[in-house]
């Protein structure tokens, strides 16, 4: 089960990196 | 790489979260364009706006030409997008073939579409609503989404 949550993580991790990122900047 | 057919599944989820008016349920109903345009739409109103979305024609039943004509409006918006807003350019390797989409609803083609248009929503003025959203989503659909978001920032020369 701890893959699953690490799994989870990476996703959450990635996901809220995008939400900080600013808006229309390149990649 | 991704592997698009793979993606093109996962990116239909994806699409159908938007709730769009026009069929969405598979990839034939994403060959006319209708429904990509529509989520378009919703993802950034400003530009792809309601005279944009006008110019899509629906009543593509079985008219590959009236498809083909409607992805190719879809595709040159999208590119205008990514360079005049987003300040991103959009390499070969993840230009869709309209033609193999519009004939043969090639879920290859179509996912690469799709990632385009998820570029879209990640990076715009509502992108968070949408990345909210994509979060969501069941985890194996969100792993191969971040894949797909992943290659398309790597491969960004800008």
């Amino acid at each position: 089960d701890s893959a699953g949550a690490a799994n989870e993580g990476v996703l959450a991790n990635f996901f809220n990196s995008l939400l900080s990122k600013k808006s229309g900047s390149p990649g | 790489s991704v592997n698009k057919a793979a993606l093109c599944g996962s990116l239909l989820t994806w699409l159908q979260t938007f709730q769009v008016p026009s069929p969405c349920a598979t990839f034939q109903d994403l060959s006319s364009g209708v429904a990509v345009a529509q989520v378009l739409h919703l993802i950034d109103p400003s530009w792809f706006n309601d005279a944009w979305l006008m110019r899509i024609k629906e009543e593509t039943l079985e008219n590959w030409r009236l498809k083909l004509s409607n992805l190719k409006k879809i595709l040159q918006s999208v590119l205008e997008y990514y360079h005049d807003v987003l300040g991103q350019s959009v390499t070969d390797d993840h230009l869709p073939d309209v033609t193999l989409i519009g004939e043969f609803s090639d879920p290859t083609e179509l996912g690469k579409l799709m990632q385009l248009v998820l570029g879209c929503a990640i990076s715009c003025e509502k992108k968070q609503e949408h990345i909210k959203q994509i979060m969501t989503l069941e985890e194996s659909v969100q792993h191969v989404v971040m894949t797909a978001i992943q290659e398309l920032m790597t491969k960004d020369p800008t």
